[in-house]
């Protein structure tokens, strides 16, 4: 499943037929340059080839393999196994509504990814999820979570800026609202027999300070049972920095990686994983809102490799 | 006279790293690295201290040029086409070029030419009723070649200096999608005949190699005359954009850098470059 100009290297560097270690450290080069062109941050591939050139040596003993197919093969299961399991499984709360939060950079793919998560709770898990839009910033967000909640049936909680809540002491910054509005609709969800709640939160640098304690207060105020990091497949060197800083702060429960349906080789996906330890539960694949899929390391890594 | 050595093994290293953490790709950095080496055997560089400052200065010297140039119709309207995958922050960099103009005394319109996405023209009028402008829409799952064409003989018969219009976000390798966007540029030269004047493919700064790919499929289908490089206020570097002024010649007219109207500045190389080292 590699790519013919890879494999062709390979094939070149061990013409000779034996693994030794010269001509592994010429195949990781290869390997280097692939990853780094696949966008896996310098410091995640620095630390794989490492590794991976420990089990090639390990491995040299080995009589009777090709070793570019035995390279190979030890590069795609270190792959596949440092961004695996395959794990889609979404904590259920018993006691109360299960609470889902959304986080991200920018553009990332929140708004969509809510409603096509809601629509896989419906149908695949026969749940009665509420959206609710706490991005009180973007021009009409709030009208594209509606938007997209009534394609699928599926009711919105949102609150108009400057709507006074019973409870509230007349705060209307940004921050202390959209907590009390991701609060309120759990609520709301408690009281019309909604069983899962998904916040959609707007956008964000990791690196805004301000911003980011916005996410602990929602987080405090909600406790969620699920926090998803949503990431753009297409993203390169800056993977690990975001990345860290979402789950350093939030400890994140899984990621969803979007925009797959592109030619991008995806590389973000092994930083993604490397720097958080968390896997990466879904792919989006499409704008349209069945476009959800569960995430495959094998397929991934045979994209990342090219 | 002229030191004939070779660069620290360790220097280059350092500096590979650096250029390779800031997007700027395998083969542009070899290629650069390799200028380097070059140029330290021929005496350009006469220390390990120089080499540093002799890589900036051939960035920006490569880089330079077309900060802030937007190519101007000989009499109005000037018409911007948007372009660039989803969500790398089009319909936001629009708003923000509509204040810049605005800020000149030019008259604006704007185009609501994404009819596909939820609430994308209501997004988009959000910004025209902020910023005071007029703004053409269609209806939802319009043809947005259709609106396009509207928008133009609105903006020739309302005596408007500059029309932009905004895009769905699509993906370059969707060939539909591609399609329709040529579509979209080809309809208004019914009205101005040079439309569009300008077409602004936006690049979120996040975005790793995938960008060169963008910018290729992009300029092939309407050629791209600029780039705004959005989302530069994060930790991403941006250093994409080496290749495709290499490569493509497409030039960075302007960066965002935040979410605001006044968020938006000319493209200077010098500050860009010293920013990738920093
Ligand atoms: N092709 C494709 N487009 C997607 C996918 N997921 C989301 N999008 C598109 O990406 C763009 C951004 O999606 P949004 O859901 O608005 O992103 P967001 O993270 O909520 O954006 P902010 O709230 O501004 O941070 C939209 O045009 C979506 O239709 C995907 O898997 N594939
Ligand atoms: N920090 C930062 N955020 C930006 C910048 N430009 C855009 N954004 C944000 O990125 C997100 C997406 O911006 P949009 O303008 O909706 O992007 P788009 O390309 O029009 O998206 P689609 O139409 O869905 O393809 C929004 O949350 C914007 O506020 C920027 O320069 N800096
Ligand atoms: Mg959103
Ligand atoms: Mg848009």
């Amino acid at each position: 499943s590699l790519s013919d100009s890879f494999q062709g290297a390979f094939d070149r560097l061990f013409s000779g037929g034996k693994l030794t270690a010269q001509n592994i450290d010429e195949g990781l080069r290869e390997v280097r340059k692939a990853l780094l062109e696949a966008d896996v941050s310098v410091s995640v591939v620095k630390e794989f080839i490492a590794n991976v050139k420990e089990s090639a040596v390990g491995q040299l003993q080995v009589e009777g393999v090709d070793p570019s197919q035995q390279i190979v093969k030890i590069v795609s299961d270190e792959l596949v196994r440092l961004m695996g399991p395959i794990d889609t499984r979404i904590k259920i709360n018993n006691e109360r509504p299960t609470v889902i939060m959304m986080v991200g950079l920018q553009g990332s793919g929140k708004t969509t990814t809510t409603g096509k998560l809601a629509k896989y709770l419906v149908e695949k898990k026969k749940k009665k999820p509420l959206l609710v839009a706490a991005d009180l910033q973007r021009p009409a967000a709030i009208e594209q979570l509606h938007v997209l909640g009534e394609s699928l049936g599926v009711p919105v909680y949102s609150e108009q800026p400057g709507e006074k809540k019973k409870g509230l002491t007349g705060l209307f910054s940004r921050q202390t609202r959209a907590a009390e509005v991701c609060r309120n609709g759990i609520k709301h969800a408690e009281n019309s027999g909604r069983n899962v709640v998904i916040l959609d939160t707007a956008g964000r640098l990791h690196i805004d300070d301000e911003l980011m304690k916005e996410l602990e207060d929602v987080k405090k105020l909600t406790k969620p049972d699920n926090i998803f990091l949503v990431c753009d497949a297409m993203t390169g060197q800056d993977a690990v920095h975001s990345a860290k800083q979402f789950n350093d702060r939030m400890a994140i429960d899984g990621v969803i990686l979007t925009k797959l349906d592109g030619d991008t080789r995806g590389g973000a996906a092994l930083s993604i994983k490397a720097v958080t330890g968390k896997t990466i539960k879904f792919i989006g694949t499409g704008e349209k809102l069945d476009r959800l899929e569960e995430f495959h390391p094998e397929r991934m890594a045979s994209r990342i490799l090219g | 006279k002229t030191f004939r050595g070779k660069i620290d093994e360790e220097v280059i290293g350092s500096l590979e790293e650096i250029l390779l953490a800031a997007d700027i790709g395998v083969a542009t950095t070899d290629a650069l690295l390799e200028g380097l080496k070059a140029a330290y055997r021929k005496g350009e560089i006469q220390s390990q201290a120089q080499v540093l400052d002799y890589l900036k200065a051939h960035l920006k010297e490569k880089l330079g040029g077309a900060g802030g140039k937007l190519n101007m119709a000989e009499k109005p309207p000037t018409v911007i086409l948007v372009c660039g995958v989803n969500g790398c922050g089009k319909t936001t960099s629009i708003a923000k070029l509509t204040y810049y103009f605005a800020q000149q005394g030019k008259k604006v319109l704007l185009c609501a030419s994404d009819t596909f996405r939820a609430a994308a023209v209501d997004q988009l009028n959000t910004w025209a009723d902020r910023l005071g402008v007029a703004i053409t829409r269609g209806q939802q799952g319009a043809d947005p070649a259709s609106v396009a064409h509207d928008a133009h003989e609105k903006a020739l018969k309302g005596g408007f200096d500059v029309l932009i219009v905004d895009t769905a976000g699509r993906l370059h390798n969707d060939k539909n999608l591609m399609r329709e966007l040529e579509k979209i540029a080809r309809v208004g030269k019914k009205h101005v005949p040079d439309s569009p004047h300008e077409v602004l493919l936006v690049l979120d700064a996040t975005t790793g190699q995938n960008a060169i790919r963008q910018a290729e499929a992009f300029t092939e289908a309407i050629q791209v005359t600029g780039i705004v490089l959005a989302k530069l206020d994060g930790t991403a570097k941006g250093g994409m954009i080496v290749p495709i002024r290499e490569e493509l010649g497409i030039p960075v007219k302007f960066v965002g850098l935040g979410e605001r109207p006044t968020d938006l500045a000319p493209f200077d190389a010098d500050t860009f470059v010293e920013g990738m080292f920093s």
